[in-house]
């Protein structure tokens, strides 16, 4: 989850 | 979202289109490296594979992502083919392998998972903090730029710069903390530093980039 949620910027 | 990071990313979209218009205005690429070109260019396909899954999470994101990708793509091909009289190859030298390959390591070492994205995207992540510097070396090698050229890499450096506050906004706001990006933005932004600090003291005063 937390590495997911860390591809959410450009 | 916050502030910091839709300025960073505009100064990123700003940043592609002062190339753009630096190599149509004066039709040549002259004293853009092309290294760091395909260097960025890899940086994007590495780390934009999500883009064929996470399509629906963010229509700014993907959109963004392709953008990213297709121009830096077609600035590749106009230095190769439109303005290739212009490309130099005795100053655009900077060993680039060495680059891919400490990338590479640094992302075998330390993804978050080691799933084939999750490394590519830690690869993307450190090349792009060192993308640059190419670009620079060039730059150091000729010692002056044309000051659009000087604003294309203000506002490259710009996007990455403004990430910073927002990753301690996100961390103290959001407590989301992402130590592979910061870490390498910082010291992406590091790199840049002599090259702000001359923007700032000659370029923004109106007087030609020229290395003392």
């Amino acid at each position: 989850k937390k590495a997911e949620k860390a591809h959410d910027e450009l | 979202m916050n502030l910091f990071r839709i300025l960073g990313d505009l100064s990123h979209l700003v940043s592609i289109f002062i190339l753009l218009q630096k190599m149509r205005s004066t039709r040549s690429c002259a004293g853009i490296s092309l290294r760091t070109q395909i260097l960025y260019l890899m940086v994007y396909c590495t780390r934009y594979l999500d883009i064929f899954w996470t399509f629906n999470a963010s229509l700014y994101n993907s959109s963004m992502k392709l953008v990213f990708i297709l121009s830096t793509a077609y600035t590749i091909y106009l230095m190769r083919t439109v303005y290739k009289t212009a490309l130099d190859p005795q100053i655009d030298t900077f060993a680039t392998y060495y680059l891919v390959g400490g990338a590479g390591l640094l992302a075998v070492l330390f993804p978050y998972k080691y799933t084939v994205y999750e490394v590519l995207w830690s690869f993307s992540i450190w090349l792009e903090s060192v993308a640059i510097l190419p670009q620079l070396f060039m730059l150091q090698r000729t010692g002056e730029a044309e000051t659009i050229t000087t604003h294309y890499l203000f506002a490259l450096g710009a996007y990455r710069a403004l990430y910073i506050p927002n990753w301690l906004y996100r961390w103290f706001l959001e407590g989301h903390f992402d130590p592979i990006a910061t870490v390498a933005g910082i010291i992406q932004t590091l790199l840049y530093s002599d090259f702000f600090y001359i923007y700032y003291t000659k370029v923004l005063k109106g007087k030609k980039f020229e290395l003392p």
